[in-house]
């Protein structure tokens, strides 16, 4: 039989708290629309 | 220590941009047919070192049908971008370039296009008419009309048409064909043309002896045709804009390296 153990959750310790008014950096690729999306 | 690699690429980074626009010109410069293509989105961009100074740069474009034919003399950046309304052509494009020293040059490129879907535009658009097929009856009867009533208008020179650009048909409120073809000069008049036009042949292949017209043939509720031509000999030429200057990077002449 199989036992379904639980995964203890990451910690949350080692998170690097951002600074107020942080804006994260856009994805590298694709790049920005410059007209519209088809 | 070995140095760590450079951070890859992104799509909107100035030497993104650079290359990017680079492979358009390269694009539109190769391009014989249709219209001039702009630039919409950088999908993709990847950086494979060949040594010190030397790239190769694989571009995946994203490009948009602009309102020039690929004949006209304007320049690219005063070219209108077709709206989504106007049935937009996409065209997807991957090209391969060469940085040897700060210089750009394109080795190879691969370009298919496309028109946006009909749904799509009923969805934004209901009442908005969509391309017509280039082989349409009414569109090639509207072409020759059209054709027809501007040299038995005009003394220049007799025109021939060169290619259909694209059509559109609407059939509601009342029964419209537009076309957009072009047209290259001959070495007859239309005079000339009256008694034997199998004789009148094209003029050489010059910019100045190129043009493009628009037709509109209304055919309900009453007919009416109206026939514009625009020959490129006949327009001061617009003055080439120089590409821009990004940092750091120099710009070759493409053309002759494609493999």
């Amino acid at each position: 039989s199989v036992a379904k153990r639980a995964v203890p959750e990451a910690a949350q310790h080692d998170k690097v708290p951002r600074p107020v008014g942080f804006v994260p950096p856009p994805p590298p690729c694709p790049g920005r629309i410059r007209y519209f999306d088809i | 220590v070995p140095a760590a690699p450079p951070a890859p690429l992104g799509c909107d980074d100035p030497e993104s941009e650079a290359a990017a626009e680079v492979a358009l010109n390269y694009i539109n410069g190769q391009s014989h047919h249709g219209y001039k293509f702009a630039l919409n989105r950088i999908e993709d961009i990847r950086v494979v070192p060949q040594g010190p100074n030397n790239d190769i740069i694989f571009l995946e474009l994203d490009l948009l049908e602009t309102t020039c034919p690929i004949l006209s003399p304007t320049p690219l950046a005063n070219c209108t971008v077709r709206s989504f309304a106007e049935h937009a052509v996409e065209g997807d494009c991957d090209v391969k370039l060469q940085k040897v020293d700060g210089i750009l040059s394109v080795l190879a490129s691969k370009c298919h296009s496309h028109a946006d879907s009909s749904e799509d535009i009923r969805k934004v658009c209901p009442d908005c008419p969509l391309l017509a097929r280039m082989n349409d009856t009414e569109v090639l009867e509207t072409v020759s009309a059209a054709l027809n009533d501007y040299n038995s208008k005009t003394t220049d020179s007799y025109l021939r048409l060169l290619e259909i650009g694209r059509a559109k048909i609407q059939y509601h409120p009342g029964h419209v064909v537009v076309t957009e073809f072009a047209v290259g000069a001959t070495n007859c008049s239309a005079q000339e043309a009256k008694a034997n036009v199998g004789a009148c042949q094209l003029l050489p292949e010059d910019q100045s002896n190129f043009g493009f017209c628009t037709a509109v043939m209304v055919k309900a509720p009453s007919q009416d045709l109206q026939v514009d031509c625009q020959l490129y000999g006949h327009q001061v030429p617009a003055p080439d804009i120089p590409l821009l200057s990004w940092p750091g990077v120099t710009y070759a002449h493409p053309g002759q390296d494609t493999s």
